[in-house]
Protein backbone atom coordinates (compact mmCIF):
# COMPACT_ATOMS: atom_id res chain seq x y z
CA UNK A 1 0.00 0.00 0.00
CA UNK A 2 3.00 2.41 0.31
CA UNK A 3 4.34 3.94 -3.03
CA UNK A 4 8.05 3.20 -3.70
CA UNK A 5 10.81 5.16 -6.31
CA UNK A 6 14.56 3.79 -6.72
CA UNK A 7 16.78 6.18 -8.43
CA UNK A 8 20.27 6.64 -9.64
CA UNK A 9 20.64 10.36 -9.97
CA UNK A 10 19.84 10.34 -14.01
CA UNK A 11 16.63 8.73 -13.58
CA UNK A 12 14.02 7.83 -10.94
CA UNK A 13 11.62 4.44 -11.33
CA UNK A 14 8.35 5.26 -9.36
CA UNK A 15 6.20 2.18 -8.08
CA UNK A 16 2.28 2.77 -7.50
CA UNK A 17 0.96 1.13 -4.30
CA UNK A 18 0.19 -2.72 -6.22
CA UNK A 19 3.66 -2.22 -6.23
CA UNK A 20 4.21 -1.90 -10.28
CA UNK A 21 5.90 0.97 -11.93
CA UNK A 22 3.88 3.80 -12.30
CA UNK A 23 6.45 6.31 -14.10
CA UNK A 24 9.48 6.82 -15.15
CA UNK A 25 11.42 10.67 -14.39
CA UNK A 26 14.57 11.18 -16.87
CA UNK A 27 15.59 14.61 -16.30
CA UNK A 28 12.70 16.20 -14.68
CA UNK A 29 10.29 15.05 -17.34
CA UNK A 30 7.97 12.57 -15.70
CA UNK A 31 6.46 9.71 -18.59
CA UNK A 32 3.57 8.07 -16.91
CA UNK A 33 3.77 3.96 -17.76
CA UNK A 34 3.25 0.49 -16.42
CA UNK A 35 4.61 -2.36 -16.59
CA UNK A 36 3.46 -6.12 -16.06
CA UNK A 37 4.25 -9.81 -16.88
CA UNK A 38 1.02 -11.54 -18.65
CA UNK A 39 -0.34 -14.24 -20.18
CA UNK A 40 -2.17 -15.48 -22.99
CA UNK A 41 -3.98 -18.21 -23.52
CA UNK A 42 -3.42 -20.49 -25.94
CA UNK A 43 -5.97 -22.66 -28.57
CA UNK A 44 -6.03 -25.88 -27.52
CA UNK A 45 -6.50 -28.84 -30.04
CA UNK A 46 -9.91 -29.85 -31.53
CA UNK A 47 -10.17 -25.94 -32.13
CA UNK A 48 -11.60 -26.84 -35.78
CA UNK A 49 -13.54 -30.33 -37.15
CA UNK A 50 -10.92 -29.96 -40.30
CA UNK A 51 -7.47 -31.01 -39.72
CA UNK A 52 -6.07 -28.65 -42.24
CA UNK A 53 -7.76 -25.69 -39.79
CA UNK A 54 -6.91 -27.49 -36.78
CA UNK A 55 -4.48 -25.09 -35.49
CA UNK A 56 -2.99 -25.39 -31.60
CA UNK A 57 -0.63 -23.00 -30.53
CA UNK A 58 2.98 -24.60 -30.95
CA UNK A 59 6.41 -24.33 -32.02
CA UNK A 60 5.93 -22.88 -35.40
CA UNK A 61 2.77 -20.76 -34.51
CA UNK A 62 1.39 -18.21 -32.06
CA UNK A 63 -2.10 -18.76 -31.66
CA UNK A 64 -3.61 -17.21 -28.57
CA UNK A 65 -7.27 -18.19 -28.14
CA UNK A 66 -8.43 -14.34 -27.44
CA UNK A 67 -7.62 -11.14 -27.97
CA UNK A 68 -6.00 -9.65 -24.94
CA UNK A 69 -3.56 -10.73 -22.12
CA UNK A 70 -4.10 -11.51 -18.71
CA UNK A 71 -1.89 -9.88 -15.70
CA UNK A 72 -0.33 -12.95 -14.09
CA UNK A 73 -1.25 -10.77 -10.78
CA UNK A 74 -2.48 -6.88 -10.20
CA UNK A 75 -0.09 -6.66 -7.56
CA UNK A 76 3.24 -7.52 -6.84
CA UNK A 77 5.01 -8.33 -3.42
CA UNK A 78 8.27 -6.02 -3.28
CA UNK A 79 11.81 -6.44 -1.66
CA UNK A 80 14.02 -2.96 -2.00
CA UNK A 81 17.07 -2.38 -2.06
CA UNK A 82 19.63 0.15 -1.84
CA UNK A 83 23.29 1.15 -2.23
CA UNK A 84 26.23 2.77 -3.30
CA UNK A 85 25.63 1.46 -6.82
CA UNK A 86 22.42 -0.09 -7.69
CA UNK A 87 19.12 0.11 -6.22
CA UNK A 88 16.37 -2.83 -6.95
CA UNK A 89 13.16 -3.73 -6.58
CA UNK A 90 12.39 -6.83 -6.41
CA UNK A 91 8.98 -7.67 -7.62
CA UNK A 92 7.14 -11.42 -6.81
CA UNK A 93 4.20 -11.80 -9.19
CA UNK A 94 3.69 -15.81 -8.09
CA UNK A 95 5.81 -18.52 -7.07
CA UNK A 96 6.28 -18.55 -10.85
CA UNK A 97 7.07 -15.18 -11.81
CA UNK A 98 9.15 -12.58 -10.46
CA UNK A 99 11.46 -10.01 -12.07
CA UNK A 100 13.67 -7.54 -10.26
CA UNK A 101 13.53 -4.00 -11.45
CA UNK A 102 17.75 -2.14 -11.18
CA UNK A 103 18.82 0.92 -12.13
CA UNK A 104 22.75 1.10 -11.76
CA UNK A 105 24.59 4.32 -10.84
CA UNK A 106 25.26 6.51 -14.22
CA UNK A 107 23.36 4.05 -16.18
CA UNK A 108 20.75 5.83 -18.50
CA UNK A 109 18.50 2.72 -18.93
CA UNK A 110 16.38 0.40 -16.16
CA UNK A 111 17.18 -3.18 -16.28
CA UNK A 112 14.36 -5.38 -15.81
CA UNK A 113 15.37 -9.17 -15.02
CA UNK A 114 12.30 -11.88 -15.38
CA UNK A 115 12.12 -14.92 -14.22
CA UNK A 116 9.27 -16.93 -15.19
CA UNK A 117 8.51 -20.52 -14.87
CA UNK A 118 7.49 -23.75 -14.17
CA UNK A 119 4.56 -22.38 -15.91
CA UNK A 120 1.50 -24.23 -14.27
CA UNK A 121 -0.35 -26.04 -16.84
CA UNK A 122 -2.49 -27.89 -14.22
CA UNK A 123 -5.80 -26.30 -15.65
CA UNK A 124 -5.12 -27.94 -19.25
CA UNK A 125 -4.67 -24.86 -20.83
CA UNK A 126 -1.12 -23.74 -22.57
CA UNK A 127 0.30 -20.49 -21.72
CA UNK A 128 2.57 -17.42 -23.22
CA UNK A 129 3.88 -14.83 -21.25
CA UNK A 130 4.44 -11.42 -22.01
CA UNK A 131 6.58 -8.60 -20.61
CA UNK A 132 3.63 -5.56 -21.46
CA UNK A 133 5.37 -1.92 -21.30
CA UNK A 134 1.86 0.55 -21.63
CA UNK A 135 2.41 4.48 -22.10
CA UNK A 136 0.13 7.09 -23.20
CA UNK A 137 2.77 8.25 -26.39
CA UNK A 138 0.47 8.16 -28.89
CA UNK A 139 2.08 6.23 -31.52
CA UNK A 140 -0.45 6.05 -34.33
CA UNK A 141 -0.61 2.49 -34.99
CA UNK A 142 3.45 2.45 -36.12
CA UNK A 143 6.17 0.39 -34.06
CA UNK A 144 9.98 -0.11 -34.47
CA UNK A 145 11.64 -3.35 -34.72
CA UNK A 146 15.15 -4.39 -35.76
CA UNK A 147 15.88 -7.24 -38.37
CA UNK A 148 18.08 -9.64 -37.35
CA UNK A 149 19.54 -6.71 -35.30
CA UNK A 150 20.65 -5.15 -38.71
CA UNK A 151 17.88 -2.37 -40.33
CA UNK A 152 15.41 -1.02 -37.67
CA UNK A 153 12.22 -1.40 -39.92
CA UNK A 154 8.92 0.88 -39.05
CA UNK A 155 5.81 -1.73 -38.56
CA UNK A 156 2.33 -0.53 -38.92
CA UNK A 157 -0.64 -2.31 -36.84
CA UNK A 158 -3.28 -4.50 -38.77
CA UNK A 159 -0.90 -3.09 -42.06
CA UNK A 160 1.34 -4.65 -44.62
CA UNK A 161 3.22 -2.66 -47.03
CA UNK A 162 2.82 -4.62 -50.31
CA UNK A 163 -0.68 -6.27 -49.95
CA UNK A 164 -4.58 -5.63 -48.16
CA UNK A 165 -4.25 -7.20 -44.78
CA UNK A 166 -7.40 -9.16 -43.67
CA UNK A 167 -6.89 -9.42 -40.06
CA UNK A 168 -8.25 -12.46 -38.74
CA UNK A 169 -5.08 -13.20 -35.73
CA UNK A 170 -5.31 -9.83 -34.19
CA UNK A 171 -2.49 -10.38 -31.73
CA UNK A 172 -0.33 -13.02 -33.79
CA UNK A 173 -0.85 -10.98 -36.83
CA UNK A 174 0.49 -8.18 -35.27
CA UNK A 175 3.82 -10.13 -33.87
CA UNK A 176 7.13 -9.67 -35.46
CA UNK A 177 10.75 -10.80 -34.40
CA UNK A 178 12.48 -9.17 -32.28
CA UNK A 179 16.32 -9.64 -31.86
CA UNK A 180 17.53 -6.87 -30.17
CA UNK A 181 14.96 -3.54 -30.06
CA UNK A 182 11.53 -2.72 -30.00
CA UNK A 183 10.81 0.87 -29.39
CA UNK A 184 7.43 3.61 -30.15
CA UNK A 185 7.55 6.93 -30.32
CA UNK A 186 5.08 9.82 -30.18
CA UNK A 187 4.99 11.15 -33.75
CA UNK A 188 6.49 10.03 -37.12
CA UNK A 189 8.40 12.72 -38.53
CA UNK A 190 9.13 15.11 -34.72
CA UNK A 191 9.78 11.82 -32.37
CA UNK A 192 9.71 13.74 -29.01
CA UNK A 193 9.59 10.74 -26.37
CA UNK A 194 10.89 7.28 -27.32
CA UNK A 195 9.86 4.31 -24.89
CA UNK A 196 12.18 0.55 -26.13
CA UNK A 197 12.77 -2.44 -25.09
CA UNK A 198 16.47 -3.89 -25.56
CA UNK A 199 16.38 -8.13 -25.10
CA UNK A 200 19.02 -10.53 -24.70
CA UNK A 201 17.65 -13.16 -27.08
CA UNK A 202 15.59 -13.22 -30.21
CA UNK A 203 11.48 -12.77 -29.02
CA UNK A 204 8.72 -12.47 -30.47
CA UNK A 205 6.88 -9.31 -29.61
CA UNK A 206 4.07 -6.06 -30.55
CA UNK A 207 2.66 -2.81 -30.32
CA UNK A 208 -1.26 -3.66 -30.04
CA UNK A 209 -2.15 -0.38 -28.65
CA UNK A 210 -0.45 2.95 -29.11
CA UNK A 211 2.10 3.92 -26.64
CA UNK A 212 2.34 0.06 -25.96
CA UNK A 213 5.11 -2.44 -26.41
CA UNK A 214 5.30 -5.98 -25.00
CA UNK A 215 8.22 -9.26 -25.59
CA UNK A 216 6.87 -13.12 -25.15
CA UNK A 217 9.35 -14.24 -22.51
CA UNK A 218 8.30 -17.81 -22.16
CA UNK A 219 6.20 -20.20 -23.28
CA UNK A 220 4.55 -23.57 -22.60
CA UNK A 221 1.94 -25.64 -24.37
CA UNK A 222 -0.12 -28.47 -24.80
CA UNK A 223 -0.33 -29.57 -28.00
CA UNK A 224 1.71 -30.28 -31.26
CA UNK A 225 0.92 -27.44 -33.69
CA UNK A 226 0.39 -30.09 -37.02
CA UNK A 227 3.28 -28.31 -38.70
CA UNK A 228 5.92 -30.65 -39.01
CA UNK A 229 7.43 -30.81 -35.36
CA UNK A 230 5.31 -33.31 -33.96
CA UNK A 231 5.76 -32.77 -30.34
CA UNK A 232 3.64 -29.96 -27.99
CA UNK A 233 6.79 -27.46 -27.06
CA UNK A 234 6.46 -28.30 -23.29
CA UNK A 235 10.16 -28.96 -21.87
CA UNK A 236 11.06 -31.10 -20.72
CA UNK A 237 9.08 -34.04 -21.73
CA UNK A 238 6.62 -34.41 -18.79
CA UNK A 239 8.86 -32.69 -16.48
CA UNK A 240 7.67 -29.92 -14.20
CA UNK A 241 8.25 -27.08 -16.72
CA UNK A 242 11.16 -24.97 -17.25
CA UNK A 243 12.30 -21.76 -15.73
CA UNK A 244 13.65 -18.77 -18.08
CA UNK A 245 15.72 -15.91 -16.83
CA UNK A 246 16.77 -13.11 -19.15
CA UNK A 247 17.25 -9.52 -19.08
CA UNK A 248 15.62 -6.44 -21.03
CA UNK A 249 16.63 -2.87 -20.65
CA UNK A 250 13.92 -0.64 -20.89
CA UNK A 251 14.90 2.59 -22.44
CA UNK A 252 13.06 6.02 -22.12
CA UNK A 253 13.90 9.79 -22.85
CA UNK A 254 10.93 12.23 -22.75
CA UNK A 255 12.63 15.04 -24.60
CA UNK A 256 14.93 13.54 -27.75
CA UNK A 257 15.46 17.26 -29.31
CA UNK A 258 16.25 15.78 -32.81
CA UNK A 259 18.16 12.73 -31.47
CA UNK A 260 17.14 9.94 -33.70
CA UNK A 261 16.30 6.93 -31.17
CA UNK A 262 18.32 4.82 -32.66
CA UNK A 263 21.61 6.90 -31.28
CA UNK A 264 20.41 5.96 -27.83
CA UNK A 265 19.06 2.06 -28.73
CA UNK A 266 22.00 0.49 -30.68
CA UNK A 267 24.62 1.33 -27.81
CA UNK A 268 22.30 -0.71 -25.49
CA UNK A 269 21.73 -3.18 -27.74
CA UNK A 270 25.58 -3.90 -28.24
CA UNK A 271 25.93 -3.54 -24.38
CA UNK A 272 23.85 -6.27 -24.13
CA UNK A 273 25.00 -8.49 -26.85
CA UNK A 274 28.00 -8.21 -25.71
CA UNK A 275 29.03 -8.43 -22.89
CA UNK A 276 32.37 -8.49 -20.90
CA UNK A 277 33.40 -12.11 -20.55
CA UNK A 278 34.63 -12.95 -17.03
CA UNK A 279 37.23 -15.23 -16.31
CA UNK A 280 38.41 -16.15 -12.52
CA UNK A 281 41.28 -17.90 -10.62
CA UNK A 282 42.03 -18.51 -7.05
CA UNK A 283 45.29 -17.11 -5.81
CA UNK A 284 47.65 -17.21 -2.53
CA UNK A 285 50.00 -14.39 -4.12
CA UNK A 286 49.56 -10.58 -2.37
CA UNK A 287 48.47 -8.15 -4.81
CA UNK A 288 52.17 -6.80 -5.28
CA UNK A 289 53.63 -10.18 -5.78
CA UNK A 290 50.44 -11.23 -8.19
CA UNK A 291 51.20 -8.29 -10.28
CA UNK B 1 42.25 -22.32 -34.51
CA UNK B 2 40.61 -25.69 -33.88
CA UNK B 3 39.32 -24.42 -30.45
CA UNK B 4 37.95 -21.21 -32.26
CA UNK B 5 36.75 -23.35 -35.14
CA UNK B 6 34.56 -25.80 -32.92
CA UNK B 7 32.19 -23.41 -31.64
CA UNK B 8 31.98 -21.72 -35.63
CA UNK B 9 31.06 -25.04 -36.38
CA UNK B 10 28.56 -25.49 -33.75
CA UNK B 11 26.83 -22.52 -34.30
CA UNK B 12 26.92 -23.08 -37.84
CA UNK B 13 24.85 -26.15 -37.71
CA UNK B 14 22.48 -24.48 -35.92
CA UNK B 15 22.05 -21.65 -37.49
CA UNK B 16 21.63 -23.56 -40.69
CA UNK B 17 19.26 -26.06 -39.19
CA UNK B 18 15.51 -25.48 -37.49
CA UNK B 19 17.65 -23.72 -34.06
CA UNK B 20 17.27 -20.67 -35.36
CA UNK B 21 13.41 -21.08 -35.56
CA UNK B 22 12.78 -22.42 -32.40
CA UNK B 23 11.02 -25.39 -34.36
CA UNK B 24 13.30 -28.97 -33.66
CA UNK B 25 11.95 -31.70 -31.61
CA UNK B 26 13.15 -31.36 -27.71
CA UNK B 27 16.11 -34.05 -28.28
CA UNK B 28 17.33 -32.11 -31.21
CA UNK B 29 17.55 -28.82 -28.80
CA UNK B 30 19.17 -30.89 -26.25
CA UNK B 31 21.60 -32.27 -28.87
CA UNK B 32 22.47 -28.43 -30.15
CA UNK B 33 22.84 -27.20 -26.30
CA UNK B 34 25.18 -29.86 -25.91
CA UNK B 35 27.47 -29.21 -28.87
CA UNK B 36 27.31 -25.57 -28.15
CA UNK B 37 28.31 -26.01 -24.81
CA UNK B 38 31.44 -28.40 -26.13
CA UNK B 39 32.27 -25.35 -28.34
CA UNK B 40 32.56 -22.67 -25.50
CA UNK B 41 34.43 -25.00 -23.43
CA UNK B 42 37.01 -25.18 -25.93
CA UNK B 43 36.97 -21.60 -26.54
CA UNK B 44 37.32 -21.03 -22.83
CA UNK B 45 40.38 -23.24 -23.02
CA UNK B 46 41.55 -20.89 -25.93
CA UNK B 47 41.11 -17.77 -23.73
CA UNK B 48 43.20 -18.93 -21.16
CA UNK B 49 46.06 -20.28 -23.51
CA UNK B 50 45.94 -16.90 -24.47
CA UNK B 51 46.01 -14.90 -20.91
CA UNK B 52 49.30 -17.05 -20.70
CA UNK B 53 51.22 -16.31 -23.66
CA UNK B 54 50.72 -12.14 -22.86
CA UNK B 55 52.55 -13.04 -20.19
CA UNK B 56 56.23 -11.23 -20.49
CA UNK B 57 59.17 -14.40 -21.31
CA UNK B 58 60.08 -15.74 -18.21
CA UNK B 59 56.97 -15.16 -16.17
CA UNK B 60 55.56 -17.90 -14.16
CA UNK B 61 52.49 -19.76 -15.80
CA UNK B 62 49.36 -17.97 -15.27
CA UNK B 63 46.96 -20.43 -13.21
CA UNK B 64 43.88 -22.02 -15.04
CA UNK B 65 41.61 -19.78 -15.83
CA UNK B 66 37.90 -20.73 -14.41
CA UNK B 67 34.84 -19.83 -16.18
CA UNK B 68 31.48 -19.86 -14.35
CA UNK B 69 28.71 -20.20 -16.82
CA UNK B 70 25.81 -20.01 -13.51
CA UNK B 71 26.67 -16.46 -13.27
CA UNK B 72 22.63 -16.25 -14.13
CA UNK B 73 22.04 -17.93 -11.81
CA UNK B 74 24.19 -16.55 -8.67
CA UNK B 75 26.75 -19.38 -8.48
CA UNK B 76 30.23 -19.53 -8.95
CA UNK B 77 32.45 -22.36 -6.95
CA UNK B 78 35.36 -19.93 -6.97
CA UNK B 79 33.88 -17.03 -5.98
CA UNK B 80 32.12 -18.15 -3.12
CA UNK B 81 34.61 -20.14 -1.90
CA UNK B 82 38.57 -18.70 -2.24
CA UNK B 83 39.37 -16.05 0.26
CA UNK B 84 41.66 -14.11 -2.74
CA UNK B 85 40.55 -14.54 -6.29
CA UNK B 86 41.43 -12.73 -9.70
CA UNK B 87 38.52 -11.34 -11.90
CA UNK B 88 39.57 -11.01 -15.69
CA UNK B 89 37.14 -8.93 -17.97
CA UNK B 90 37.62 -9.59 -21.82
CA UNK B 91 35.42 -6.81 -23.87
CA UNK B 92 34.49 -8.25 -27.28
CA UNK B 93 33.59 -4.73 -28.49
CA UNK B 94 35.71 -2.34 -30.44
CA UNK B 95 35.20 -0.17 -28.37
CA UNK B 96 36.00 0.73 -24.55
CA UNK B 97 33.62 -0.25 -22.53
CA UNK B 98 32.43 0.32 -18.44
CA UNK B 99 30.44 -2.53 -16.77
CA UNK B 100 28.98 -3.54 -13.65
CA UNK B 101 30.04 -6.90 -12.28
CA UNK B 102 28.28 -8.83 -10.32
CA UNK B 103 29.70 -11.94 -8.31
CA UNK B 104 27.84 -14.62 -6.03
CA UNK B 105 29.79 -14.45 -2.57
CA UNK B 106 29.66 -14.95 0.81
CA UNK B 107 28.38 -12.50 3.43
CA UNK B 108 31.76 -10.94 4.80
CA UNK B 109 34.20 -8.33 4.32
CA UNK B 110 35.72 -7.33 0.91
CA UNK B 111 38.21 -5.49 -0.91
CA UNK B 112 38.32 -5.04 -4.52
CA UNK B 113 41.34 -3.73 -6.17
CA UNK B 114 42.16 -2.53 -9.66
CA UNK B 115 44.90 -3.15 -11.81
CA UNK B 116 46.73 -0.23 -10.29
CA UNK B 117 46.22 -1.54 -6.81
CA UNK B 118 43.63 1.29 -6.08
CA UNK B 119 40.63 0.05 -4.19
CA UNK B 120 37.40 0.42 -5.70
CA UNK B 121 33.82 1.64 -4.10
CA UNK B 122 32.04 -1.68 -3.65
CA UNK B 123 28.58 -3.01 -2.68
CA UNK B 124 27.23 -6.03 -1.67
CA UNK B 125 23.68 -6.73 -2.13
CA UNK B 126 21.51 -9.43 -0.66
CA UNK B 127 20.47 -12.45 -2.90
CA UNK B 128 16.52 -12.87 -2.52
CA UNK B 129 15.43 -16.35 -2.15
CA UNK B 130 13.44 -17.45 -5.06
CA UNK B 131 11.93 -21.15 -4.59
CA UNK B 132 12.37 -22.03 -8.51
CA UNK B 133 15.68 -20.06 -9.10
CA UNK B 134 17.26 -21.98 -5.74
CA UNK B 135 16.16 -25.73 -6.83
CA UNK B 136 18.77 -24.80 -9.72
CA UNK B 137 21.62 -24.26 -7.64
CA UNK B 138 21.44 -26.88 -4.85
CA UNK B 139 25.39 -26.61 -4.40
CA UNK B 140 25.80 -22.89 -3.99
CA UNK B 141 26.56 -21.21 -0.72
CA UNK B 142 26.15 -17.84 -1.82
CA UNK B 143 24.59 -15.36 -0.01
CA UNK B 144 24.92 -12.03 -1.91
CA UNK B 145 26.13 -10.35 -5.16
CA UNK B 146 29.31 -8.63 -4.86
CA UNK B 147 28.89 -5.40 -7.05
CA UNK B 148 31.72 -3.06 -8.67
CA UNK B 149 32.28 -1.28 -11.61
CA UNK B 150 34.24 -2.60 -14.03
CA UNK B 151 35.53 0.83 -15.72
CA UNK B 152 37.22 1.74 -19.22
CA UNK B 153 38.26 -2.05 -20.06
CA UNK B 154 40.27 -1.49 -23.69
CA UNK B 155 38.54 -2.56 -26.64
CA UNK B 156 39.27 -6.44 -27.61
CA UNK B 157 41.40 -6.05 -24.16
CA UNK B 158 40.82 -7.04 -20.62
CA UNK B 159 41.50 -5.70 -17.25
CA UNK B 160 42.09 -8.15 -14.04
CA UNK B 161 40.78 -7.15 -10.75
CA UNK B 162 41.89 -8.43 -7.37
CA UNK B 163 39.58 -9.80 -4.62
CA UNK B 164 40.16 -10.43 -0.73
CA UNK B 165 37.66 -11.53 1.33
CA UNK B 166 38.32 -11.26 5.39
CA UNK B 167 35.79 -12.61 7.90
CA UNK B 168 35.80 -8.88 9.47
CA UNK B 169 36.71 -5.63 9.37
CA UNK B 170 38.90 -3.74 12.03
CA UNK B 171 38.48 -0.56 13.75
CA UNK B 172 36.51 2.77 13.28
CA UNK B 173 37.74 3.42 9.52
CA UNK B 174 36.91 -0.44 8.37
CA UNK B 175 33.49 0.35 10.33
CA UNK B 176 32.58 3.05 7.81
CA UNK B 177 33.69 0.86 4.86
CA UNK B 178 31.63 -1.99 5.60
CA UNK B 179 28.58 0.40 5.74
CA UNK B 180 28.98 1.95 2.70
CA UNK B 181 29.28 -1.15 1.34
CA UNK B 182 26.18 -2.76 2.52
CA UNK B 183 22.51 -2.90 1.49
CA UNK B 184 19.53 -1.15 2.83
CA UNK B 185 16.95 -4.05 2.40
CA UNK B 186 13.13 -3.11 2.66
CA UNK B 187 10.71 -6.13 2.69
CA UNK B 188 6.99 -6.00 2.56
CA UNK B 189 5.05 -6.87 5.52
CA UNK B 190 2.82 -10.20 4.97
Amino acid sequence: GEKIAISNGKLLVNFDANGLIESIVVDGETVMMSQNLMWYAAMNEGNSNSIFDDRPSGAYVFRPNGTDATPIAMQATLIVQTGALVSEVHQKFSDWASQVVRVYKGQSDVEIEWTVGPIPVGDGIGKEIVSRVTTQIPSGGRFYTDSNGRQTLLRRRNFRPTWTLNVSEPVAGNYYPINSHIYVTDDEGNADTVVALVNDRSQGGTSLQDGQIELMVHRRLLYDDHFGVGEPLNEPGDGPGLVVRGTHYLLVNPSLAGIHPISLIRPLAQQMFMRPWLSFSSTSLSFTNWK
Amino acid sequence: QHLIDSLRRSMGEAQHHDAVAGTEKEHVSQDYRLRLHDSVVDCQQDVSNSFSKMLPIGSQPLPQQEFCLHLNVSQCAITESSSRFTVTAYNPRSHEVTTYVRLPVTNGFYTVLDPDGSEMIIQLVPLVALQSIDAERPKSTATHELLFQAAKIPPLGHKTFYIIKTSTGRGQHSAIREKQQSTTVRRAKT
